[in-house]
């Protein structure tokens, strides 16, 4: 996380820790963990981590662990070759199910989910929260939780930006409606190591303040800048269809 | 020793008999005979009464007669001078001279056979009941038709026993009734009706005429009808004396009429029914039956349904209504059922929640159903109270019997306070 700062795991209770490669992920229910398909493509079998602000070791002893039974790869995340680059993150959106149910608390509970009413429709300017272990300002490797606050901006934002790696031209990657751009605020981003966690905005006209995944982090081309965000209400269909036709139920 | 005849001489005879002399002779003859004894010489001293010297006729107790003095035949063609028919088969004839005969006296001869008796004639009391039949040396007994002759070969019955009564309805009269009764009768008759019915017998006063009682109250001709240890009569008299209608306790009743030789009149006749068993009006709590009767008797079936929220449980198996049968023991089947409040059993358990009430669980008993707050809360409709229907279930207004379910609270953020440290 760029431009944040610390935080606690209470105020991100959703916040899920990838351990290898690091990176994020949302809880959606008990059982499912919602996370971006490029975090699984290197590990199908992750072991993740809740309820904890800090990494290190002896952190991890005392958070709660949570153990893959099946990863769920949105069938429209394309592979690619092992030496090409990816410049495609359409549908970059995972799914894992739970060996077990994770116990809940006031340092482990889940978003909310979008509907695909209206009142989802992402506004510019729209404020979401970023948190996760990835790489900030200061570190590579980043011990304890991390925040930061970003508006939505027009997608043609994070197209305008120069890719860190001169190398890659950024006009080359996909661009797609299933994207949403955020940032360019005081230089708040997420990065490296970020990957699959939430981007959570305010539930609209909810008396009490409740927070959805809008967005995962997904991408960007240069951190600091612009990141883009897989945009969740365009994959409501399929999550509640993985989900419904996937559960575990109290026989098995 | 008996003997159709014989001759009795005085002592010494025909020489004068000896004074003081005693002698008696024994006459028998075969039993159905009489004895005709008869005198054709009697020659003895003749004093009053016959106080000297005597010869004294007797049978049993009874004198026949006391000869003395002299005699002689009236009739030129008989010998006979003295004669005596007795109709027994036995005589004593006793001989006594006293002390002073001055004169000569040569005694007496005596002859006697055995002639034929007419027992059905010569005695006061007839032998036979009905017909009597007289032959040489005996009789014998006989009867009309469709009597019989009893044991004792002189009275003479009527064959009126081992009738046996099966139908729930009846009628039974004495032998020709409303002619005359048969004497010297036993009738016995026999009411058998199927176990759970009563026999209930009726007589009209007028119906009856049997021969009155004694001066002591005995009855020589009886109706007497037993039942189940319980016994009525014995009636006798014109009008029937007891109860018009007799009500037993049991299945089986047993009917006797008897009669004497004498006094008959034209009997009785009653009627009888089965009266079904009746069983108690009292069932099961909480239920309705049907039908609803004022009295229930033996076959009857009743349909007992138990009320709204009550249920019958016989092993695994429960059910709202049942039926019972009026047994032939006056005792309802299956008695033993009751209706008991349904029990809905403890609710069942949800996910993430519990029901506040798990020991009240019979109908009309409410639980409460909450989720474990504050990370779950409960997605279903609703208030979460179940309510035990009588259909044994757990039921909720708005979800009915389906449990609600409690799901997780999301997009929750815990945040801590920042307190005053630095």
């Amino acid at each position: 996380i760029f431009g944040g700062e610390e935080t606690d795991i209470s105020s991100f209770p959703w916040q899920v820790f990838f351990q290898n490669p690091r990176a994020g992920g949302a809880l959606i229910d008990e059982n499912w963990v919602l996370t971006a398909a490029h975090v699984l493509e290197s590990n199908s079998n992750p072991i993740m981590y809740m309820g904890t602000t800090g990494v290190r070791n002896v952190a991890l002893q005392k958070a709660q662990m949570l153990l893959a039974d099946r990863v769920f790869i949105h069938p429209g995340w394309k592979p690619v070759g092992e030496r090409q680059t990816r410049t495609n993150f359409d549908n970059d959106i995972a799914l894992v199910r739970l060996k077990d149910p994770v116990k809940l608390g006031p340092n482990v509970s889940p978003i909310c989910l979008p509907d695909s009413s209206p009142d989802y429709d992402l506004n510019f300017g729209t404020l979401g929260l970023i948190s996760g272990w990835g790489r900030s300002n200061e570190r590579n490797v980043v011990a304890r939780l991390r925040m930061a606050s970003l508006p939505v901006v027009p997608l043609e934002k994070c197209q305008s930006v120069e890719s860190e790696d001169p190398r890659v031209d950024i006009r080359t990657f996909r661009f797609t409606n299933n994207m949403i751009c955020a940032g360019g605020e005081k230089g708040s981003d997420s990065c490296d190591g970020d990957s699959g966690g939430a981007f959570a905005v305010q539930v609209p006209n909810e008396e009490n303040t409740k927070f959805y995944v809008a967005g995962l982090v997904s991408w960007g081309p240069k951190c600091g800048t612009y990141g883009i965000y897989t945009k969740v209400k365009n994959y409501i269909s399929w999550i509640e269809k993985t989900m419904q036709e996937n559960r575990i139920s109290d026989q098995d | 020793d008996t003997s159709m005849y014989g001759e009795i001489l005085s002592p010494n005879y025909p020489q004068a008999y000896p004074n003081n002399a005693q002698k008696t002779w024994n006459i028998t003859v075969p039993d159905g005979y009489g004895i005709r004894l008869y005198f054709t010489h009697l020659d003895m001293e003749l004093s009053a009464n016959c106080e000297y010297d005597s010869v004294k006729i007797v049978s049993g107790d009874l004198v026949e007669g006391v000869l003395c003095g002299q005699k002689s035949s009236k009739n030129p063609s008989s010998p006979i001078v003295k004669e005596y028919h007795v109709p027994y088969n036995s005589l004593q004839v006793i001989f006594e001279s006293d002390f002073s005969n001055e004169e000569r006296f040569t005694g007496f001869a005596a002859y006697y056979v055995a002639v034929d008796i007419n027992e059905c004639t010569d005695f006061e009391d007839a032998p036979c009941s009905h017909f009597c039949n007289n032959y040489i040396g005996g009789y014998f007994c006989s009867c009309p038709p469709e009597y019989f002759l009893h044991d004792d070969m002189k009275n003479c019955g009527v064959n009126c026993s081992g009738n046996i009564f099966t139908d729930l309805t009846g009628e039974i009269t004495s032998p020709n009734y409303p002619s005359l009764y048969p004497e010297n009768s036993r009738c016995d008759y026999r009411v058998i009706l199927e176990k759970g019915f009563h026999v209930v017998v009726t007589i009209k006063r007028e119906d009856f005429d049997v021969e009155a009682a004694d001066s002591e109250g005995y009855c020589p001709d009886s109706l007497l009808l037993t039942a189940g240890g319980q016994q009525f009569g014995p009636y006798c008299g014109n009008g029937f004396p007891g109860q018009q209608i007799i009500e037993t306790k049991d299945n089986v009743l047993d009917i006797i009429f008897q009669t004497d030789e004498t006094g008959q009149k034209k009997g009785w006749k009653l009627r009888y029914y089965g009266d079904p068993m009746p069983c108690p009006k009292e069932f099961t709590a909480n239920s309705v039956q049907d039908p609803v009767k004022a009295t229930y008797v033996y076959k009857d079936t009743v349909k007992i349904t138990c009320l709204e929220g009550f249920e019958v449980v016989e092993g695994k198996v429960s059910s709202t209504s049942f039926y019972s049968s009026c047994q032939s023991n006056g005792q309802w089947s299956n008695s033993n059922l009751k209706c008991k409040p349904v029990d809905c059993g403890s609710p069942e358990p949800i996910k993430n929640g519990a029901a506040d009430n798990t020991e009240d669980t019979l109908f009309g008993a409410v639980t409460q159903y909450t989720c474990s707050e504050p990370y779950y809360y409960m997605k279903t409709e609703g208030t979460g109270e179940y309510r035990c229907a009588a259909n044994g279930t757990w039921v909720n207004e708005v979800l009915g019997m389906e449990l609600p379910q409690c799901v997780a609270v999301c997009g929750v953020r815990n945040q801590k306070s920042v307190g005053a440290g630095r």
